[in-house]
């Protein structure tokens, strides 16, 4: 059975995508079989992995809105052993159109139940908001992975985020766990990144990962070419950071 | 009358709330009555003027939900000329609390009606999305500012946002303008970002400002002290290019 991933927090351009597509990557390296969800309508996590527009007909709207089959939503990409079931720009629209529905916030989960005996992970890339789309992965999710900027404003929302979770935890998923927390876009020659890291390790522990993603421009050219970075450039020290906190993320698994 | 400025991009940390604060300070400096609005449920735009979360007790959510009086909910910044309406948590829910009721789009708009008279400009700090809150900000606006970060991702959100407010143009109001594109966290020694920037410049012309701002680390260590960077370090590049911004601004409205 898979165990899903939610990769969530509301505060915008944290590393969200770009974690979700070269840690399933990663992951995938290691010969798991990995699906990526793209759950946001920019679509960020379907263009990383090389789609076009029109490779996006079937996507993860149907599935979710009118509880359509699923399994033919799901595509190949260029990296061995991860699929992707695309975005879809209509996504932004699904808040208002399901306010009124019924289990507004089990759609995905029950979207998702076909797939599980498929693969060892599914990792589900968020928009940047806690609003409908994200009560869904959570709602959805075995735990949350928090991608974490090492930014002043980025702490700021860590506590709403953790009573959000919590409020899913209690609502409609008592096993939802946090994953953990990873510092991403690291700049050790900048102070604000250490005073950071030194609140969220003090606030949270060892919930925060040991494994912290340098800020590195190669993990910014990589979707360009459609790429993750592990396969735009495996040597880069981006590519070597998100195969360390693969290894630590099943060395942490296994030790649960 | 004040001109009113939405401050929108669906990309998440591409620096709107830092556009909405030192632009707004830099107005300020110039000697203009300005008002910032933040809009966003996470609320950095109100943090990084140094509001406390007891600051907030009165915010935009009641005028804008309930149609409450706003005047009463301005507050003083240690920015001389500068206001702020500051945001509250219970936005997030916004978008679903009114999915059935009239008016939706010009709820802003009628809220901040009563403002106009008393300023040069307001700005309107909008959510990484183009749901319910962005919309009323495109209503209530005479334009949009774009802060774009140089980044791929970034870069494939644009049509989406220009189609957006286009449709708000024709359905909810005919004046609005695009105000222009402002690239942010510009680095000069990447090349991603003259791609970029090249690519923006060739596809909207002269809607992009001349006005780049840089990536400066006294930016990102201001709103730790709840100062705008024209207050926390004026000299610096970043405080500097937000100057530049206002007065390049400043021109092209007088200009029109
Ligand atoms: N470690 C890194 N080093 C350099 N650039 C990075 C790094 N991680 C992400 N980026 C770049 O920073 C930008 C933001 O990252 P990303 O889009 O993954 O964040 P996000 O949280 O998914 O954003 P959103 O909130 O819009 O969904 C992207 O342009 C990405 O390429
Ligand atoms: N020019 C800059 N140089 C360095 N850091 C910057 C710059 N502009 C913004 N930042 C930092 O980058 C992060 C993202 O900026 P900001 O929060 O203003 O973006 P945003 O678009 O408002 O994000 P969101 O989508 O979450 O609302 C913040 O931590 C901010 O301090
Ligand atoms: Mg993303
Ligand atoms: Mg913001």
């Amino acid at each position: 059975r898979a165990r899903v991933f939610a990769i969530a927090n509301q505060k915008g351009g944290v590393g969200k995508t770009t974690t979700a597509i070269n840690l399933g990557t990663a992951l995938a390296a290691c010969d798991l079989k990995v699906l990526v969800v793209d759950l946001d309508p920019q679509g960020n996590a379907s263009t990383g992995f090389g789609l076009t527009r029109g490779d996006r007909k079937r996507n993860i709207y149907k599935p979710l809105i009118e509880g359509g089959e699923v399994t033919g939503c799901v595509v190949p990409t260029h990296v061995p052993g991860l699929s992707l079931v695309p975005s879809a720009v209509d996504l932004s629209g699904a808040e208002v159109e399901l306010a009124q529905a019924d289990e507004r916030e089990t759609r995905l989960r029950s979207a998702l139940a076909p797939l599980l005996g498929d693969y060892d992970y599914i990792l589900v890339d968020c928009p940047p908001a806690l609003g409908f789309l994200t009560l869904n992965a959570f709602t959805a999710a075995d735990s949350v992975l928090v991608p974490l900027q090492a930014e002043f404003y980025a702490l700021e929302g860590l506590s709403h985020l953790m009573r959000t979770i919590e409020r899913v935890r209690r609502a409609f998923n008592p096993n939802l766990e946090i994953q953990g927390v990873v510092l991403t876009m690291y700049d050790k020659r900048n102070n604000l990144c250490d005073m950071v890291a030194n609140d969220v390790r003090e606030y949270l522990g060892d919930v925060v990962y040991d494994t912290v993603i340098p800020r590195n421009v190669r993990i910014s050219e990589a979707p360009s070419h459609g790429k993750p970075v592990l396969l735009y450039d495996m040597k880069s020290t981006g590519a070597q950071a998100y195969i360390k906190l693969a290894g630590e993320m099943l060395r942490r698994l296994r030790g649960q």
